[in-house]
C-alpha cells in the first residue's frame, strides 16, 4: 500500500458526507446504498464512522460528471478513467467524482458503483495506489465477487496505518464476507417506525432536532422537515453503547447529556466531552441508585427532571442543589402513572413516552392534552 | 499491411503516451516525447511497467498495450 506524499489524514473520527448529485443510470435508493455500503468497507477496519448530510458542505463531497466538471482533471469519455478521489483536506479535499459517461450499475455488469466507490473513498481516507492486484487500492478495475468483502490485507494494514483499527472487532476482516448495510431493510433486528408496537429507549432534542434511541440505532427528525435519517448511534458516538436508557439536551451549553445503566456521557454535536463517562452518583443521587428510566431539562426552569420507576427527582440549575426526596411523578405530572420509557420537551409542552403510548402534557395546564401513537413524529 | 501496422502503430504510442501524461505524470514537449533509449518518455514507460509488474523493456509491447485500455482510477499511479 502507499499514502499520499506527507501522509494527509482525517483528524476525526466522525466524518460527513453528501451526495451532491445522482447518475440516471441506478435508482437513487440504490446510489445511498452502494455508497453507504462502500463508506462501510472502510469502517469496518477502522474506528472511521461515516454520516451522510443532505444539505450544506460535507468532508467527502460525492458527485457524478461527464468530461471537464470545475477541477483539473476531466473526464475522457467511456472507458479509460472511471473516477477520481481526493486525498483528506478541506474544499476539494476528500471530495469523490464519478465518471457520468460510465453506465453505473450494482452488479458485475457495466461498471459496479459500490466496488468504484470503495476504492476511490481509500483515496478520500489518504491511501494511494497500490501495486498489489488483489488490493482494492490497485489502479485498474477488475470484474470482483460482490459477495466478498472487497478488502485485501493490503488494503487494511494501509488504512489501519493511518486510523488504527476498528475498536469493536478483530483486526482481520477477512472472515465478514458480507458487508452489513445498515439500511438494509432485510436484517430483522432493524427496527421499524412502522411498527405500531414500537417502544424507545430514549428521546432528546438535539440542536433543533428530535432524536429517538432504539438499541443502537437513532432516529433524526427536524420537525420543519418531513423525513428523519436513520443512523447508527455508533456512526455519531463510536465510545458510546447501544440501548441507552435517557437521554436531555441542555441547548444552552450546547451539550445533550446520554445515560445508560449507572453512567453518563455528555456529547457536544458528534464529540464525546472528555472526562465521561462518568457515575450517576456525581450527579447528586445516592449510589444505590444503578440506572434511570427517562430525564429532560426544562429550560424555562432551568430545572433537570430525572425519572426511575414511578419517582422523580429534578436538579436546579440556579441553586445547583438535587431534591433531598423523590415525589410521585403522578402528583406533579397528573395523568402520567408510572414507570415512563422517555420523556423530552418540546416548546411547552412534555412528550412521554411508555409502552406503545405518548402523552402529551401541557406544562401550563399541568394535564394530559394528546394521546399519541409513539412513531407520531416519525413519518411511517 | 505495413500502413495498417503503421498506423495502428502511432495510434498505440499515441494511447501510452497519453496513459503516461495521465497517470505517471509525464510532460509531453518536442523532445521528451522521441522514442529514444534514455528519453524522459521511455523512463516514464519503465515506471509504469515496474508498478504493473510487467516486464520491463521501454518498448510499447503488448503488455503494456494491454494494460493501457483497462478501465482504471482516475488518479495517477505515482505521487504528483
Amino acid at each position: 500500500f502507499s499514502t499520499f506524499a506527507g501522509e494527509p489524514k482525517w483528524a476525526k473520527q466522525v466524518l460527513t458526507y453528501r451526495i451532491v448529485n445522482y447518475t440516471p443510470d441506478l435508482r437513487p435508493a440504490d446510489v445511498n446504498a452502494a455508497i453507504k455500503k462502500a463508506l462501510s468497507v472502510w469502517s469496518s477496519v477502522t474506528p472511521l464512522r461515516f454520516i451522510k448530510k443532505d444539505r450544506g458542505d460535507a468532508d467527502i463531497m460525492i458527485s457524478f460528471a461527464a468530461r471537464d466538471h470545475n477541477d483539473f482533471i476531466p473526464f475522457d469519455g467511456p472507458g479509460g478513467s472511471l473516477a477520481h478521489a481526493y486525498a483528506p483536506g478541506k474544499d476539494f479535499g476528500g471530495d469523490a467524482h464519478f465518471d457520468e459517461d460510465e453506465t453505473w450499475t450494482k452488479s458485475t455488469e457495466g461498471t459496479n458503483l459500490f466496488y468504484v466507490a470503495a476504492h476511490e473513498f481509500g483515496h478520500s481516507l489518504g491511501l494511494f495506489h497500490s501495486k498489489d492486484p488483489n488490493a482494492l487500492m490497485y489502479p485498474v478495475y477488475r470484474k470482483f465477487d460482490p459477495s466478498v468483502l472487497p478488502l485485501h490485507q493490503d488494503d487494511i494494514s494501509g488504512i489501519q496505518y493511518l486510523y488504527g483499527p476498528s475498536p469493536n472487532t478483530n483486526n482481520d476482516q477477512r472472515e465478514s464476507t458480507e458487508i452489513k448495510d445498515p439500511t438494509e431493510s432485510k436484517d430483522p433486528a432493524l427496527p421499524s417506525i412502522c411498527d405500531s408496537n414500537l417502544t424507545f429507549d430514549a428521546v432528546t432534542t438535539f440542536r433543533g432536532e428530535i432524536m429517538f434511541f432504539k438499541d443502537k440505532h437513532i432516529w433524526r427528525k427536524h420537525p420543519a422537515v418531513s423525513t428523519a435519517d436513520f443512523n447508527l448511534i455508533s456512526s455519531f458516538w463510536p465510545l458510546l453503547p447501544p440501548g441507552v436508557d435517557a437521554a436531555y439536551e441542555i441547548p444552552e451549553n450546547d451539550e445533550t447529556v446520554i445515560f445508560k445503566d449507572n453512567e453518563f456521557w455528555v456529547v457536544r454535536g458528534d464529540t464525546i466531552v472528555p472526562g465521561y463517562p462518568q457515575k450517576l452518583y456525581t450527579l447528586g443521587f445516592s449510589k444505590d441508585i444503578m440506572k434511570i428510566d427517562a430525564a429532560f431539562h426544562n429550560i424555562n426552569e432551568g430545572k433537570t427532571y430525572y425519572f426511575i420507576a414511578d419517582k422523580f427527582w429534578s436538579y436546579d440549575k440556579r441553586s445547583q442543589s438535587m431534591d433531598r426526596k423523590s415525589l410521585l411523578i403522578r402528583d406533579a405530572f397528573p395523568g402520567i402513572n408510572g414507570k415512563i420509557d422517555a420523556v423530552f420537551q418540546y416548546e411547552n409542552f412534555l412528550y412521554f413516552f411508555y409502552g406503545k403510548k405518548q402523552f402529551e402534557f401541557d406544562l401550563d395546564k399541568k394535564r394530559v392534552t394528546r394521546f399519541l401513537k409513539t412513531n407520531f413524529w416519525i413519518p411511517c | 499491411f505495413p500502413a495498417n501496422t503503421r498506423q495502428t502503430k502511432e495510434e498505440d504510442i499515441q494511447l501510452i503516451q497519453k496513459y503516461l501524461e495521465n497517470y505517471y505524470g509525464f510532460e509531453k514537449d518536442g523532445e521528451s516525447s522521441v522514442w529514444k533509449s534514455n528519453s524522459p518518455i521511455i523512463q516514464k514507460l519503465k515506471e509504469m511497467q515496474e508498478f504493473f509488474g510487467l516486464e520491463v523493456t521501454g518498448k510499447p509491447d503488448s503488455g503494456t498495450l494491454d494494460v493501457v485500455q483497462k478501465r482504471r482510477c482516475g488518479f495517477p499511479d505515482i505521487a504528483g
